[in-house]
């Protein structure tokens, strides 16, 4: 309970922590 | 109706620091990100006082996020150094809702190293995708209008998903992702509160040990 459990994946150049990044 | 500085101030009469935590507070003391649930509830949450309070802020940073105790959240003053130039004037809705949009991903991405990308379930990243006004840049943003034998409810019900240009357009797709939309308000606020009083309850344990 209260935990955070995702999966991780290897960051992708079209994906959205990269458009984010781009971003800032 | 007058509107106060604070939202969570509304909940009592005396309001004080101690009944707010930031974003940042609750990402350090937990060492880890947000939960998706979380990410939509502080979404939600903000976009519903903001839509009470302007002027509009900027978020900079998750220090700038305040989740309160009555599960209401609300948009702290930027502290940095250029704050009253960019961090209240001249600043769009729209930019408003980009920079939240960023902030809310960077706490679902906390402690992930760079090279690391959070697996997100499509609709919330299709939300911060499109708050963040990222879209175009997938191929995946048509608007929606080659539907033209559909009917006008449907066409602007895509066109409405599709382009966020308000807070409340945030706040319908927080609503949508809910399977009783009508309890979005009592919902968001109460994972709210339960994120404040749980992260408290945390930092009280922390503070005992130590």
């Amino acid at each position: 309970k209260g935990k955070s459990l995702y999966k991780i994946k290897p960051r992708h150049d079209s994906g959205i922590k990269a458009k984010i990044s781009m971003k800032t | 109706a007058e509107t106060p500085l604070e939202p969570g101030a509304t909940a009592g009469a005396a309001a004080g620091p101690q009944d707010a935590l930031s974003l940042e507070e609750i990402l350090r003391l937990y060492n880890q990100p947000i939960n998706e649930e979380q990410a939509w509830a502080v979404c939600y949450q903000c976009c519903g006082s903001l839509r009470a309070h302007r002027p509009p802020r900027r978020v900079r940073s998750a220090a700038q996020v305040r989740v309160w105790r009555d599960g209401t959240v609300s948009l702290a003053p930027d502290a940095g150094p250029d704050s009253g130039k960019m961090g209240y004037s001249h600043c769009t809705e729209t930019e408003v809702i980009e920079s939240l949009g960023i902030i809310i991903y960077k706490a679902l991405d906390y402690g992930l190293k760079e090279n690391e990308e959070r697996e997100l379930s499509p609709p919330l990243e299709q939300l911060i995708d499109r708050m963040a006004n990222t879209v175009e840049a997938d191929g995946s943003n048509d608007e929606g209008y080659e539907a033209a034998e559909e009917g006008l409810e449907e066409e602007e019900e895509k066109r409405k998903i599709s382009a966020i240009r308000s807070y409340r357009d945030v706040m319908k797709l927080c609503a949508a992702h809910l399977s009783t939309e009508s309890e979005a308000p009592n919902h968001y606020q109460a994972v709210c509160r339960a994120l404040f009083a749980e992260t408290k309850e945390l930092h009280t344990f922390l503070t005992k040990i130590k």
